[in-house]
C-alpha cells in the first residue's frame, strides 16, 4: 500500500539559500572591525513525502510527511537548519574598547526536513 | 537598508543598546587579531570549534574585551636619585561590562616599548599597587595603596603581563571600589654614579612608549552551557 510518488520531481525542494549581509550596506562598517559581513543563509523549500526518505531528514519528518499524505489537515514536514556554525565579531564600542565576541549557531550550513 | 526597528533588534541581539559610533578606530590588539584569524581559518576549514574556550589564553570565555588605559602620568620629572622614572595612574572603565556572566580572566599588559631600544639599558623595576584616595575624580592625586606586584626585568623586553582577576572581580562586584591602579617604574642604573645618562635615556623612552591595557574575558552561561555536551 506504498504511497504513489507524485508525478514529476519536487519543484522547490527544501534547501539552503545563501544570503550575505554586508555590514557596509547597514553603515555598521564604522564600528565592526571584522568580518565585513556575515552569511545570513536561510532554509526554504518543500518537504514532500518522497524527499523525507533521504536528504538528511529526521525520522520525525518521514512520519509527519506520511501523516500529511494520509490526512492533509496534518501540516507538512518543514524545512529547517540541520547544521549551524558560530561566528566571531571584532568590534569597537564607544569607550574605545575593542571587543571580540563569539556567537554560537549563527550561520546555516545545511538544511533538512 | 534595515528599518530602525530591525536594526534595534539586531543590536539588542548583539547585547548593544545602540550602534557604537567610535570617533576613531583603536589599533586592533595583536592577541585579539590572532584569536579572530585563527577562528576564521578554522571555520573556513570546516573545523568544529568550542567558541566558549579561548585556547590562546587557556581560559573559558565567549567575550573578550581589551580596555584602553584612561589614566594619566602623575609626574614626569627627570629620574630622582633612587632611579624612579615615572609614576602613572591607570584607570580602566569597567562600566561597559554589563552582560551577566563569569569573569574568567583580567590581565593587565604594560608594553614598555620595543625590544631593540633596551638591549643594554639598565635593569627596570615595575611596582604596581591599587590606587588609594579619591582618585582621578577627587582633587588630591591618587596614592599607592596595597601592593599588587613588584617585578624587575633586565631592561624591559616587550610587554609585561599581570593577572588582576581577583582585583577586577572585586571592582566588578562594587564599581565604587574601582579607584584605578598606581604604577611606578624605576630604572636601576649604577648606584655609585647616581643618575647616569643611560637611566635618563631609559626613563625618557619609557615616558614616550609606555602603553597599558586590560584584557577582560567573560563567559556568558546562556551562550556557553557548562557541560561540553551540545544542546539537544
Amino acid at each position: 500500500a506504498a504511497i504513489p510518488v507524485p508525478k514529476g520531481s519536487c519543484r522547490n525542494p527544501c534547501h539552503r539559500h545563501q544570503l550575505f549581509i554586508n555590514f557596509r550596506d547597514l553603515g555598521w562598517h564604522k564600528w565592526i572591525i571584522a568580518p565585513k559581513g556575515f552569511m545570513a543563509n536561510y532554509c526554504h523549500g518543500d518537504c514532500p513525502f518522497s524527499m523525507t526518505t533521504y536528504l538528511n531528514s529526521s525520522n520525525y519528518a518521514f512520519m509527519q510527511a506520511l501523516m500529511h499524505a494520509v490526512d492533509p489537515k496534518v501540516p507538512k514536514a518543514v524545512c529547517i537548519p540541520t547544521k549551524l556554525s558560530p561566528i566571531s565579531m571584532l568590534y569597537q564600542d564607544n569607550d574605545e574598547t575593542v571587543i571580540l565576541r563569539h556567537y554560537e549557531d549563527m550561520v546555516v550550513d545545511e538544511c533538512g526536513c | 537598508q534595515p528599518s530602525k526597528f530591525q536594526e534595534y533588534d539586531f543590536l539588542q541581539f548583539l547585547d548593544l543598546e545602540k550602534a557604537p559610533s567610535p570617533r576613531r578606530f583603536q589599533p586592533v590588539p595583536r592577541i585579539l587579531r590572532k584569536i579572530f584569524q585563527a577562528r576564521e581559518a578554522a571555520a573556513a576549514g570546516g573545523v568544529s570549534q568550542d567558541f566558549c574556550y579561548v585556547k590562546e589564553l587557556g581560559v573559558r570565555g565567549n567575550l573578550l574585551r581589551l580596555l584602553p588605559d584612561q589614566g594619566f602620568f602623575l609626574n614626569t620629572q627627570n629620574p630622582s636619585r633612587d632611579g624612579s622614572c615615572l609614576q602613572k595612574y591607570l584607570y580602566f572603565n569597567l562600566s561597559a561590562i554589563k552582560e551577566k556572566g563569569t569573569l574568567t580572566m583580567a590581565r593587565l599588559t604594560l608594553d614598555l616599548g620595543p625590544r631593540s631600544y633596551y638591549n643594554l639599558g639598565p635593569e627596570v623595576e615595575v611596582a604596581l599597587s591599587v590606587a588609594e584616595g579619591p582618585g582621578v575624580w577627587g582633587r588630591s592625586l591618587p596614592k599607592p595603596g596595597r601592593r599588587l606586584a613588584l617585578q624587575s626585568v633586565p631592561g624591559p623586553q616587550g610587554p609585561l603581563h599581570f593577572n588582576l582577576q581577583d582585583v577586577v572581580k572585586d571592582w566588578n562586584g562594587n564599581r565604587l571600589k574601582n579607584l584605578g591602579l598606581y604604577l611606578e617604574i624605576l630604572a636601576k642604573g649604577d648606584r655609585h654614579s647616581g643618575v647616569n645618562f643611560q637611566v635618563e635615556n631609559t626613563c625618557d623612552r619609557l615616558l614616550r612608549s609606555l602603553r597599558a591595557s586590560l584584557l577582560v574575558v567573560t563567559l556568558n552561561p546562556d551562550h556557553c552551557p557548562s557541560s561540553s555536551r551540545k544542546r539537544r
